[in-house]
């Protein structure tokens, strides 16, 4: 299954993963 | 090499013809290849199809959703006690499953359903303090930005919005979801890419509906604005639900309506998003602000991880839309060849905002998981009968208004439990 998002955000929101990345809930996926 | 480079002759020798009709054969081939196929219906619309190689198209002949189904039914089975333990740690050791972290004892667990929608214990999920986190575990299939109708870093195929959905959306006065007609046509390029440049328009994954489309025109599914729905039962709510009314869906809060208002005015707060009067504006009307961009990120949970998903940052979700669709396993290798996996698979999308402005949710079924679970959404059925009375593209709509009648939808803070997926 698969979880998408698509949301509105500053310019300056980064990511903080990487593609293939593993990742569980909680943990970072992006700031500004 | 420099002397090399300076000192050596260039000499020139006629191509053969035949090379360089080959290298114009092979630079048209690679052109068309590039080239989006389309396939349009007598309307002109452009029609989503099931494109990509050989095992794709044999997969789309399988019934998937009888498959899931049968899966599912197989699956809740009920185990023998003296089986659990042992059986549940073959299925953990194959798929990877870490059950040091899983709530209950192995022999609580009825069935291997009951197994996969398992609960983990409380703090085995620490919350960072960043503004959006991880809402399921999985991987990082691919995430980027959606600016001006392209994806940053990937190539891909686009999709038209009037294809897949079947509305004129071009004769629409009004965009009753996210924007308003003008920003339309610049919405129609709102692209994300999900693996390797395949892009999907915004709205065909999340649906526009437009308002005043007549119900009888079969091309799009009628959708009538539902009052908030007062305190009442749940019962009430369930008579509302019918396909293709929009409804409200979600469960009252408990309490007297004073209690329920203070009680959202301080979760607005928290929150950072403003009350229901600028919600109503910032939807309806809304186009990402300056200053803002539209971001996109998708997670595949393959079939060990734990399997219920939790909010990503505190917002607050206003409606959702069901598309019943086909159950394409969605595993990377799946999402690489099958180009609009995103738009033909069943999906739950779950729209609403968060201080920032707009902001979706979409869990994506697939062939062994057909079933998306929302905790507050207690009329939600997915995977249930054919799709055959479901055109693609076309969706049952709720909205959550009672649930906060300040924040007009169901609020939900970070890594809030929202619901899963479950087998079947």
């Amino acid at each position: 299954s698969t979880v998408v998002l698509v949301f509105e955000a500053p310019t300056d929101f980064q990511f903080t993963v990487r593609d293939g990345q593993k990742i569980k809930v909680g943990e970072p996926l992006g700031d500004v | 090499l420099v002397n090399a480079w300076s000192q050596t002759p260039t000499k020139w020798y006629p191509l053969p013809i035949a090379v360089g009709a080959l290298l114009l054969v092979v630079i048209q081939y690679r052109k068309r290849v590039g080239q989006k196929e389309v396939y349009v219906d007598e309307d002109g619309h452009e029609v989503v199809k099931l494109k990509g190689p050989w095992a794709v198209h044999v997969m789309g002949a399988l019934p998937l959703r009888n498959l899931s189904r049968v899966w599912g039914y197989m699956n809740s089975l009920e185990l023998p006690v003296w089986f659990r333990p042992t059986g549940l740690k073959v299925y953990a050791w194959i798929f990877g499953c870490n059950i040091d972290e899983v709530e209950k004892d192995l022999k609580e667990y009825k069935s291997l359903g009951d197994f996969f929608y398992r609960k983990l214990k409380d703090g085995s999920r620490p919350v960072a303090d960043v503004i959006l986190v991880s809402p399921a575990d999985g991987r990082v299939l691919h995430f980027g930005t959606i600016k001006g109708g392209r994806v940053e870093q990937i190539k891909g195929s686009t999709y038209s919005l009037d294809a897949l959905l079947g509305i004129e959306t071009r004769q629409s006065s009004r965009t009753e979801v996210f924007f308003e007609s003008g920003d339309m046509a610049e919405a129609d390029h709102k692209h994300f890419a999900d693996i390797n440049g395949i892009e999907y328009s915004l709205h065909e994954l999340l649906g526009t509906q437009v308002h005043n489309t007549p119900a009888n025109s079969g091309t799009s599914t009628p959708v009538v604005e539902s009052a908030p729905a007062p305190l009442t039962g749940a019962s009430e709510l369930a008579g509302a639900v019918k396909h293709g009314e929009r409804t409200d869906a979600s469960v009252p809060q408990e309490g007297s309506a004073s209690e329920v208002v203070a009680h959202d005015a301080s979760v607005a707060t928290q929150m950072g998003i403003r009350p229901t009067l600028e919600r109503r504006r910032s939807l309806s009307t809304a186009s990402v602000k300056p200053g803002n961009a539209l971001y996109f990120c998708v997670i595949y949970l393959a079939p060990g991880d734990y399997h219920r998903f939790h909010s990503p940052t505190a917002w607050v979700v206003e409606k959702r839309r069901h598309f019943v669709g086909d159950l394409f396993s969605v595993s990377p290798w799946m999402a690489k060849r099958l180009e609009n996996l995103f738009v033909l698979n069943e999906r739950v999308a779950l729209l609403g905002r968060w201080k920032y402005g707009f902001f979706g949710m979409v869990p994506v079924g697939a062939t062994n998981v057909g079933s998306i679970k929302i905790n507050f959404d207690k009329d939600l059925r997915t995977n249930v009968g054919s799709r055959r009375g479901h055109p693609l593209g076309t969706y049952t709509e709720a909205v959550y208004s009672a649930a906060s009648p300040i924040l007009d939808g169901q609020p939900l803070l970070k890594a809030q439990e929202m619901g899963g997926f479950c087998l079947g």
